[in-house]
């Protein structure tokens, strides 16, 4: 399990040579991102409270598949309003992968994370140029988005990796990725741009070491799970949810309305229609999403009032 | 020591026991009902 | 102007020389450095206001030393010398210092206590300047009203690790983890204070008491639920009274939560986890307790 912390110099630069990638816009397909780099991604982006963070991944490939070994923090924030917002810490970076040379760390950079508080893991249109930009540049380079909001309430880390296709490029229809809420603010942005990327498939791996540090934390693990409410630690994002969902039936209400006033049914061309009960069963399979993980928290503080306040 | 624990541990129990405390569960509580029979 | 500047210039340093440190600002300020009768560059107008300043100062003279720290604080970007720069920095935290205001002092001290970091090798100020730089950063923390602003200083002093090296490290913890603070603890702390910090406010009471008492008083309002104001009176060496008008000034500046009963002489506190947060720290120290028990069980083999 350990061979994969080995770096093969050799393998790196036949690669660099050979840049399979550029040959096809979706050659690379899967992700492995150890438990080291997905714990200090998860832990930056959850103290960045409800502002964008943002931070480099070391690693390698390997074939079709890119291998995420660490990460480290960028002193940058609030990356939703720039492009290129790591420019502001080319220095640091650069420092950084020189300091790490010369402590025996290989690995180059292979790509940047970001957080998205509260409105999932999708590239915005912001996100989609800076990947474009680093996929001219810096390749072999991956997108990673983490939203530590949507983390706590889903009780596992909520991450997604993407890579742009090239400019122009029209990619074969995408099957339909896992469902994911976009708040209404955010609809517009996530709209224009979804065509214009593709996910990986994310998979984890752990060293030896890993596994028996993480099997001793396991020991006290149980007491976070007894000792948390996802239902007090999540009020300010369930309240943005209800919130937006609102907002949503209500637009959707006056789509209908407006529809029916322009002669109802058998004018409105079926596509049309099909168009507005998707928005509406969008709605419908939100609020059921946000109501079940409400559920969740609720029935575990009933569990825990059964077991430790009885009399 | 061990019957000092499980003492202590006893007397620990039940972990919180307010009227003030049964007002806020039972208000998380109806807000999550509420919400559940709003989603439906 | 210029014999004139010169002949000041001697007579300042020998009142310097004998430590007549009034008397040689006073002579220095006679030099006009507005004149427009001679070309006076920034950097020499900058040295003088600064070197008045530092004279003042060693009186504790805050409110001279201020006229011309402000003087100076339209010089020092023009010229970017770091000696004076870190002299005007010095100065400013003193005035700052001197006038009592101990939040902002706290920060600038703070900051100079940083100062190698910041700059290069040839303005390296020695260790011991550093040290009694973030010595007095730490005193100014103490001595500032208790409050958040307050809260956060003492967190960024606790937790830079160059304090636990200060004699002040003991205090300056008790006071980060809102303990109370014994008289005995208060009187060892008073002994290295300067003059201004011991001196009397308007009602009798030294800035540092004050500080002590407001600090006492919001330790015990995260100890206890409700406390009357005699026994708080006891618990803080006051007045009832007394105690009972700085807590009410607390609330009111919402330093601290609580409501006041003036007929039962009591005050409630208010704390700020909700009574589920306390629920959930609650189950955790039981779970834990269930794991202490296991563990030891282990240990005897059982």
């Amino acid at each position: 399990a350990d061979k994969i912390f080995r770096y093969d110099e050799a393998q790196a630069s036949q690669t660099q040579a050979q840049k399979p990638w550029t040959k096809d816009p979706h050659f690379f397909k899967k992700v492995r991102i150890s438990a080291l780099a997905l714990l200090k991604m998860a832990v930056h982006a959850r103290s960045g409270g409800t502002i964008e963070i943002m931070g480099i991944m070391q690693g390698k490939t390997d074939g079709d598949t890119m291998i995420v070994m660490d990460a480290f923090a960028l002193p940058v924030e609030g990356t939703e309003t720039r492009v290129n917002a790591q420019a502001d810490a080319y220095e640091y970076m650069v420092e950084y992968a020189q300091a790490n040379k010369q402590v025996g760390r290989l690995e180059n950079v292979v790509g940047w994370y970001h957080s998205h508080p509260g409105y999932g893991c999708w590239l915005s249109g912001i996100d989609v140029s800076t990947q474009m930009l680093n996929q001219q540049y810096q390749e072999p380079f991956l997108a990673v988005v983490i939203d530590p909001t949507r983390t706590v309430s889903a009780g596992k880390v909520e991450i997604g990796a993407f890579r742009t296709y090239p400019q122009g490029y029209k990619p074969p229809d995408e099957p339909a990725s896992e469902y994911q809420t976009i708040p209404l603010n955010k609809i517009e942005d996530f709209g224009v741009h979804c065509k214009q990327y593709y996910p990986l498939d994310i998979t984890y791996f752990k060293s030896s070491l890993d596994s028996h540090l993480l099997d001793l934390l396991w020991n006290k693990y149980w007491v976070n799970t007894l000792s948390s409410s996802p239902l007090l630690g999540n009020r300010d994002y369930v309240a943005g949810q209800i919130s937006d969902l609102a907002e949503k039936l209500e637009h959707a209400e006056t789509q209908l309305a407006h529809s029916n006033r322009l002669g109802g049914g058998f004018l409105m061309m079926t596509a049309k229609k099909k168009e507005e009960e998707s928005q509406l069963s969008k709605v419908a399979k939100d609020s059921s999403k946000i109501t079940v993980e409400q559920v969740h928290g609720l029935m575990s503080q009933v569990i825990k009032d059964v077991l430790f306040n009885k009399k | 020591s061990l019957l000092r624990q499980v003492s202590s541990l006893v007397r620990r129990l039940p972990a919180i026991d307010s009227a003030h405390f049964r007002e806020e569960f039972l208000t998380e509580y109806n807000d999550t009902l509420l919400m559940t029979y709003l989603a439906g | 102007e210029d014999q004139v500047s010169t002949i000041r210039e001697g007579v300042a340093s020998i009142y310097e020389r004998d430590e007549e440190w009034t008397q040689a600002a006073q002579m220095l300020s006679g030099i006009d450095l507005d004149t427009g009768m001679r070309v006076v560059d920034d950097r020499y107008k900058l040295e003088k206001c600064i070197h008045i300043a530092m004279l003042y100062l060693q009186d504790d003279d805050a409110v001279n030393a201020e006229t011309f720290i402000k003087k100076a604080s339209f010089l020092v970007n023009s010229c970017k010398e770091e000696a004076l720069e870190l002299q005007y920095k010095v100065c400013y935290a003193r005035i700052l210092d001197a006038k009592r205001k101990f939040q902002e002092a706290a920060l600038r001290y703070y900051e100079l206590s940083q100062w190698e970091k910041t700059n290069t090798v040839a303005n390296r100020v020695d260790e011991g300047d550093l040290q009694q730089a973030l010595t007095a950063a730490v005193t100014c923390t103490i001595l500032a009203g208790a409050g958040p602003q307050r809260s956060r200083m003492l967190a960024t002093l606790y937790k830079d690790e160059r304090c636990a090296a200060l004699p002040v490290y003991p205090i300056l913890q008790k006071v980060y983890l809102e303990r109370i603070l014994r008289q005995a603890e208060v009187a060892a702390f008073a002994q290295d204070l300067k003059p201004h910090q011991q001196a009397l406010t308007a009602d009798g009471s030294t800035v540092l008491a004050r500080a002590v008492i407001e600090h006492n008083l919001l330790s015990a309002s995260k100890l206890y639920t409700n406390i009357t104001f005699l026994e708080l009176g006891a618990l803080l060496g006051i007045a009832p009274d007394k105690a009972e008008r700085i807590a009410a000034r607390m609330v009111a500046q919402d330093r601290m939560k609580g409501s006041i009963d003036q007929v039962e002489g009591i005050i409630q506190f208010e704390t700020e986890t909700e009574e589920i947060k306390q629920w959930d720290h609650q189950i955790a120290a039981v779970c834990f307790a269930v794991n202490g028990i296991l563990d030891n069980m282990q240990k005897k083999g059982m």
